[in-house]
């Protein structure tokens, strides 16, 4: 049965996709059969690997009243191992079109049953909130990772984040796990990236990920050519950080 | 009668509040009376002035059934001419709350009525995202103003965030105009900030603000010390570049 991996955080510009992408692509790398779900309505997961005219149904028409199964979004990429299943903008209607309905916060992992025999690895992409979205995402996965960049306002909204873990494993969830918090955009020449990096280790102790992803505009300009960076620039350090965090993540999962 | 600035894009990170508190603190050094409106639930505006602890009402209270007048809110800051009306994180609750009021779009908008007359400009920071509260933003405002990154994924959402505009524009704000798009956290020194650069200005043309936010660590340092970059760093580039970028909003706001 496949880890399924819920990326998230609400504070924005976190690298929450930047994470998605290139843990996925570390993981397939490794040989691991892995699935990448972005449900963030701005599918800056999908535009990093489609063309947003190539794009017909999204995870949309998954979780909304169309109930397309999963299996038939589902594409592979040019990555061996890795496959996506896109988003559109019609996402961000979603939010009105589930108000109300009890089964809401479920939509995804149903939709997910009929494939997670076929991945070793499913990673899911959230908007910049915590909403029915990002919920779907925490009800159905194993798992949580929480982007964080050693910024001031990085961590004011873990309060609130760690809030709404706790509600997911209280009812829907209860298998739900925090797997860590991964600095992102480190700079360690700052001293509000020192002080910073210090405030989230004395919050999150043995959560905090001792693998931490480096600023570098080798990982800002891959998305632009269609790749993740384990394939534009395989001997750069943020490949090799993120070689370095799917190890870490495989470590982490068999010990739990 | 004050002219209303929302700054609003839906993409993460981009840097919303990092300008929504320079330009007013700008501006309020230019001797024009500001008041700066937090509604985005993480509060970073807020906790860059005040400490949360010591916030009992918020705009939450305002936009609510709670009905707490506006002028009730406001306070002043360390730096003259410039008040806040803050944020709490219960303002997340204002969408569930407001769903299906027909009035919902302009609770910020009848709020404002009562203290317009006492501030010469409102700058009002939003949440990632074009829901409840960023369209009250919309249609409260007379001018937008849209942080954009030179990165990758910058222009893909600001298709959205264009069509969000015309739709508030065609019924509930036909006044609203789009003031301009501004380049934050620029380093001229990589190729996908310059090839960026070019295509933003290419989209966008004359809106393109002339004024460039440059990359610094000055910037992202001045919030944990409570103060604005005009009083951190009052000789740093990046103060130096809020006050131009304050000088080309007046004139842009005088021209219009
Ligand atoms: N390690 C890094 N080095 C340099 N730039 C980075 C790094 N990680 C992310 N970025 C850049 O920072 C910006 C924000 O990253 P990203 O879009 O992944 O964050 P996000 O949390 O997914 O944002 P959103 O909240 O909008 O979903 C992007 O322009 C991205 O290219
Ligand atoms: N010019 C700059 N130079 C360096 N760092 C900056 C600059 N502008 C913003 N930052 C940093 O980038 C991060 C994102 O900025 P900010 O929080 O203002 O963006 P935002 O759009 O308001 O985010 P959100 O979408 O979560 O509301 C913050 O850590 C901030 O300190
Ligand atoms: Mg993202
Ligand atoms: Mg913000």
């Amino acid at each position: 049965m496949a880890t399924i991996i819920a990326v998230a955080n609400q504070k924005g510009g976190v690298g929450k996709t930047t994470t998605a992408i290139n843990l996925a692509a570390a993981l397939a790398h490794s040989k691991k059969r892995t699935l990448l779900i972005d449900i963030d309505p701005q599918a800056n997961c999908t535009i990093s690997f489609l063309n947003p005219a190539d794009i017909t149904e999204s995870i949309y028409d998954v979780l909304s009243d169309h109930r397309v199964p999963l299996e038939a979004l589902v594409r592979p990429t040019s990555a061996p191992n890795l496959s996506l299943a896109p988003s559109r903008i019609s996402l961000a209607k979603l939010e009105q079109v589930l108000v109300g309905q009890f089964d809401a916060p479920f939509r995804l992992k149903d939709s997910l049953s009929s494939v997670r025999s076929n991945f070793d690895f499913i990673i899911i992409d959230t908007p910049p909130a915590l909403g029915i979205l990002t919920v779907n995402a925490f009800v159905a996965a194993t798992h949580l990772l929480v982007p964080i960049q050693a910024s001031y306002f990085a961590l004011e909204g873990t309060d609130d984040l760690l809030e709404t873990l706790e509600r997911v494993r209280s009812r829907p969830n209860p298998d739900l796990q925090l797997l860590g918090v991964l600095i992102t955009m480190y700079d360690p020449r700052t001293n509000i990236a020192r002080d910073s990096y210090n405030q989230i280790k004395a919050v999150f102790g043995k959560k905090l990920m001792r693998t931490q992803i480096s600023r570098s505009v080798r990982i800002e300009e891959s998305p632009a050519y269609k790749e993740s960076i384990l394939t534009f620039a395989p001997k750069s350090p943020g490949a090799q950080e993120f070689m370095k965090l799917s190890r870490e993540v495989l470590d982490r999962v068999e010990a739990n």
